[in-house]
């Protein structure tokens, strides 16, 4: 997929709104957190979860929505947003099965315990990356391979799509729609995915995932398969909000709520004299 | 009664400053939310100063409350403070955090950005 950048040219009508992103030397922005850092920070048990990597998709998406913006242009009209204004990424949990046997079979775990209730499921769908073989097959499964992609322990078909294993295919992105997977899941705990191969046309063997290009041994973070959960949230203070994601004792960090003694002293004796 | 001089300006009368959109750069870094905010780390949010004093001007579009105060301000100050300079039009921006999950997320955040001031 292509990136969409920041150019130091774009400067619209309201460009002055931009944010300055440093820039690395290859023109994609910097972001501050690419590099997961924090390791310890503010978590005196010492045990500190390693800070999420963002995923190349998300840095796009925001890179277009961001210069919609300063075109003028509401992002939540594009079709690829479907009228969403919160889009939340979900990495893989699930393991490889170790076993030589062909992987006819191959679960993917979300957590999705952080999405609410309250928002409104606009759309949801699972990218998987398929890797490019580094040689080609010798012996190619014959014939149009189909994959297929259930909730787990579900008969119910959410999305198909049919590759040709002969041809080569260039390392991309599979896309397949998951809303109505998630959609029957609530309350939103974990999301269990599965995709099978059920063979090709006729009475053709089964298709190995690994040798479609679907294993997961020595994938990148980057490579991960993601979920992908496009909401409409209800318009919430910032603050709100802070307090909900921020559960943490970082939460008093830059918040309101920190405020030197003296000061909430001062508060009270202006609040007493109101 | 003041007289105006060619660029409109009175004499003999410090001039206070009008109710105007100004700028205010917000640092999420220096705010401590760089921990959980991916990007922008800061982005221009504006805000609103300056006195709202008769006569209104109308691109200060005031409403008529604010008309009717700001009369009732000139004519007697101890009566009524002035209409408030504020905020009239706000815009959203993107942001992309991380949420108490450790999961990335996209999300636009409304009224961030002040496009406009005006007299209420």
């Amino acid at each position: 997929f292509q990136l969409a950048s920041i150019g130091s040219s774009t400067k619209g009508p309201r460009s002055r709104r931009e944010a300055k992103v440093a820039r690395s030397p290859r023109g994609i922005p910097a972001l501050a957190s690419h590099q997961p850092r924090l390791p310890q920070e503010a978590q005196p048990g010492g045990k500190a979860q390693q800070r999420a990597e963002p995923h190349e998709y998300m840095l796009s998406l925001y890179r277009t929505y961001s210069i919609a913006e300063k075109l003028g242009i509401n992002a939540s009209f594009f079709q690829s947003s479907k009228s969403a204004n919160t889009i939340t990424s979900f990495v893989d949990r699930g393991r490889d099965d170790l076993s030589p046997a062909p992987l006819r079979r191959q679960k993917y775990l979300f957590d999705v315990s952080t999405l609410s209730d309250k928002e409104e499921l606009v759309g949801a769908e699972l990218r998987l990356f398929r890797k490019a073989p580094g040689h080609r097959l010798s012996q190619p499964p014959p014939g149009l391979s189909s994959m297929q992609l259930f909730p787990c322990l579900s008969p119910r078909l959410l999305d198909a799509r049919t590759l040709d294993p002969r041809e080569a295919p260039p390392a991309g992105w599979e896309v397949f729609d998951v809303w109505q997977g998630l959609q029957q899941q609530q309350p939103w705990k974990q999301l269990c995915l599965e995709l099978r191969a059920p063979g090709g046309r006729g009475q053709q063997p089964l298709p190995d995932l690994r040798s479609l290009g679907f294993g997961r041994r020595g994938r990148a973070q980057q490579e991960k398969a993601l979920l992908v959960v496009f909401t409409r949230s209800p318009r919430k203070n910032l603050f709100a909000e802070l307090r909900e994601e921020r559960g943490s004792p970082r939460e008093e960090r830059g918040s309101p709520q920190r405020v030197p003694q003296e000061t909430q002293q001062q508060f009270k004796t202006r609040r007493k004299r109101r | 009664t003041a007289f105006a001089n060619r660029h409109g300006k009175r004499h003999g009368k410090k001039s206070r400053l009008r109710c105007s959109k100004k700028p205010l750069h917000v640092n999420f870094k220096e705010l401590g939310w760089d921990d959980w905010i991916i990007a922008p780390l800061e982005y221009e949010a504006y805000h609103c100063e300056g006195v709202c004093d008769f006569p209104l001007r109308s691109h200060l579009e005031p409403t008529n409350h604010a008309i009717i105060q700001t009369l009732m301000n000139s004519m007697d100050p101890s009566s009524t403070p002035p209409s408030c300079c504020v905020p009239t039009k706000l815009t959203p921006i993107s942001i992309l955090y991380i949420d108490a999950g450790n999961n990335v997320v996209y999300k636009q955040y409304e009224d961030m950005v002040v496009e406009s001031c005006g007299c209420r």
